[in-house]
């Protein structure tokens, strides 16, 4: 019997809520 | 003041669709009370609060960050359409902070500061080490490039002469040696081919605004200069409603229409090559 190891839930990258994207360039 | 014990507020994501719209209005706000200088366009959300409202509403907290584009506060092309200033062409940053009150789906602009300031020259020097650097708007070069090439302009224009309204951008090329600057033209009711005292000559009722380009180069026994300028659609006094697409920029040729189309001068700020001829060189 093969027992799949447990895993945990797929985390994906967190994403901040703020700041938000920088729409074209930082100064 | 939306502040105190007890109240609570909800921190949207700053890049949710909500809280960009209330950023765009600020945006506009900016834009369209901005007395000189250059249109500016979002660039980052740095944060947001929603505060509720008695007896309705949602009041917007924002802090925004922006970036002067290439178009002047008069030239009505929409800030949708304009470049953003690059880094090599010494970029301005806007940093504000806005309340907005939600009523009925409708943002409006309660509060508002900015601060705007040049990037560093050092951040200058990152991306190009012989790029010229922003040149005080008062230096006496800089005044006199422009008043020169004003004075140029209207020796070829067939049209209104122009008076300077503001410098608003200015850097000096130490090679070649050579000044460009950035300029508004304000039409009066003279003749620019018309040897005329300016002081003679009255601003028209209603306002024609131009924007210039120019740059003036030191040569061996003189000076050489060249400049663009773009005429703005006259405005209507009255803010009767206009149909759809009348606050678009229709740029308007001021001088011999047969003449050869801009050819590029290889100075700083000027559009890009493959930009659409807006403009004559004279």
């Amino acid at each position: 019997t093969v027992v799949q190891p447990s895993v945990g839930a797929a985390a994906g990258p967190v994403v901040p809520p703020c700041p938000g994207r920088i729409r074209h360039f930082k100064v | 003041a939306p502040h105190g014990p007890g109240l609570i507020y909800r921190q949207p994501n700053c890049d949710d669709p909500e809280t960009e719209e209330a950023a765009l209005v600020a945006i506009d706000y900016i834009n369209q009370n901005l007395p000189w200088g250059y249109k500016h366009t979002l660039n980052q959300i740095d944060e947001v609060k929603v505060w509720p409202q008695q007896p309705s509403g949602e009041l917007f907290e924002i802090e925004i960050d922006t970036l002067e584009t290439t178009c002047h506060v008069l030239d009505p092309t929409p800030v949708a359409r304009c470049s953003v200033r690059q880094l090599k062409e010494h970029a301005v940053e806007g940093d504000c902070d806005f309340q907005l009150l939600k009523l009925d789906g409708k943002f409006s602009v309660v509060y508002a500061k900015c601060d705007s300031s040049p990037d560093s020259a050092e951040d200058v020097r990152k991306v190009c080490q012989d790029c010229p650097l922003l040149a005080p708007l008062n230096d006496t070069r800089v005044v006199h490039a422009a008043k020169a090439a004003l004075a140029a302009f209207n020796a070829q224009n067939n049209g209104s002469n122009f008076q300077l309204e503001e410098i608003s951008r200015a850097q000096l090329v130490p090679l070649p040696p050579s000044t460009y600057v950035e300029f508004t033209v304000s039409g009066t009711d003279c003749v620019a081919k018309e040897a005329t005292e300016a002081a003679k000559c009255n601003l028209l009722a209603e306002k024609q605004y131009g924007f210039c380009k120019a740059t003036l180069s030191e040569k061996l026994g003189g000076a050489e200069v060249a400049v663009t300028c773009m005429v703005f659609q006259t405005q209507p006094v009255s803010s009767q409603p206009q149909p759809e697409g009348a606050n678009e920029a229709v740029p308007t040729p001021v001088v011999d229409p047969d003449a050869p189309p801009s050819p590029p001068l290889g100075a700083p700020g000027l559009p890009p090559a493959g930009s659409p001829p807006d403009s004559h060189v004279l």
